[in-house]
């Protein structure tokens, strides 16, 4: 319990630190290979090199996911946690002194995949996007409430797969509604492109207070 | 480092409950949603009703993977560990004394959906089974290594969609090698059957010995 009251307190300070430079953070969550990073580089491409997207990359190892992020066009700092399950505030605000995004961009962090740990902990993100794939199951939002009662938008990604897997969408949006009745839900699919402009339309919003 | 002392303790004290008894326990672990639970219930139906399987069923919330093992034919003991992020030795030693299974029979132990955490809480099993599925992408072996690591054998499941996914089977295999070099590795598809006598066989020539 210690360690999430310390953790909150530095998530406070993470967030005064982004809003005094009207920055915007969200916390990308999900379970392994759900699509966050594909729906960055999607999201990347479609800034056609504004730089408005600076990305806070998190993973056990490798930085493959920060080379990805960096291909597509947008600054990336990879934290790699060993054996660690999820990024906490002390690790992002230490990745934002290095990242030191220009007023104005939205700061993606991309959280270690996972459906369990991230959710208890705060990183001063003004969002989280929980997105979930097709291929999980519907069921995941009862067997995982934390994550999805914690989402300020739920993404389902890879519907180009509805018609080769056993997905029922209408008992998914049943589960989801049973954890978090108020959260919208987008129907997407990251490598097809399907839904990405209201995607995009959710992250301008986030961010036109900021500016 | 205490918690993790404390349950090595207690996983030992677990291989010998088992060992004593004449019963092999195999640890299933994935990501959400790779299909732990529909692997099993392929596995017990095809043990037609000779009772050699039991399960203990680990989940942050819900009691239907114990339901849907049930309908298959065999018992199941379901922990529920609110946010708790993996099983652990002394969960599961609770678990077999309620489960008090045959001597011969094989102990399922279907883990929490997670690639991380589970990887450091040894069980007192025999066998740890990393599943991980065709639409979570190929380099995961190399972004989660401690669970393929610690991973006595790896199953590939969902080959059905390889048609649809862009999923290179060799990468795969390099990435699995270049962390864990001595795992053997089987292609299955859990819902359409590919694969499934090689594991039985598997699993069959693990409790041999035991019996
Ligand atoms: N069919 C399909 N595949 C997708 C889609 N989005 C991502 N993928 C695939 O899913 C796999 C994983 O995608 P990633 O973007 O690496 O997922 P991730 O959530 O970033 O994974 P980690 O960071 O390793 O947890 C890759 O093989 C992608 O090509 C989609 O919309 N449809
Ligand atoms: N196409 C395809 N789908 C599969 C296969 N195996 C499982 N699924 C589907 O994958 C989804 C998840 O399967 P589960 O068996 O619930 O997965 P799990 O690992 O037990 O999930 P959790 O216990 O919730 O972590 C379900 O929709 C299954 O129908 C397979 O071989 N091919
Ligand atoms: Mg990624
Ligand atoms: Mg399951």
């Amino acid at each position: 319990q210690d360690v999430l009251r310390r953790n909150d307190h530095l998530a406070q300070h993470n967030r005064e630190w982004l809003s005094r430079r009207g920055l915007v953070a969200v916390n990308f969550v999900s379970s392994p290979g759900s699509g966050k990073t594909s729906l960055l580089e999607n999201v990347i491409r479609r800034d056609e090199g504004r730089g408005r997207i600076a990305v806070i990359q998190g993973d056990q190892a490798t930085d493959r996911d920060a080379e990805r992020v960096r291909a597509a066009g947008a600054r990336a700092v990879q934290l790699n946690t060993g054996t660690g399950c999820h990024l906490d505030a002390q690790m992002v605000a230490r990745a934002l002194e290095e990242l030191a995004p220009e007023p104005g961009t939205l700061v993606a962090i991309e959280n270690i995949g996972n459906l369990v740990c991230p959710a208890l902990f705060d990183l001063g993100e003004q969002a989280r996007l929980a997105l979930m794939s097709v291929p999980e199951g519907a069921d995941k939002p009862l067997k995982y409430p934390y994550m999805f009662r914690g989402a300020s938008l739920v993404v389902l990604n890879k519907i180009d797969l509805l018609p080769h897997v056993e997905f029922d969408v209408g008992f998914f949006r049943d589960c989801l509604r049973q954890v978090n009745p108020d959260v919208s839900c987008l129907e997407v699919s990251a490598t097809r492109g399907d839904g990405l402009s209201e995607l995009m339309e959710w992250l301008a919003a986030l961010c036109a207070p900021a500016s």
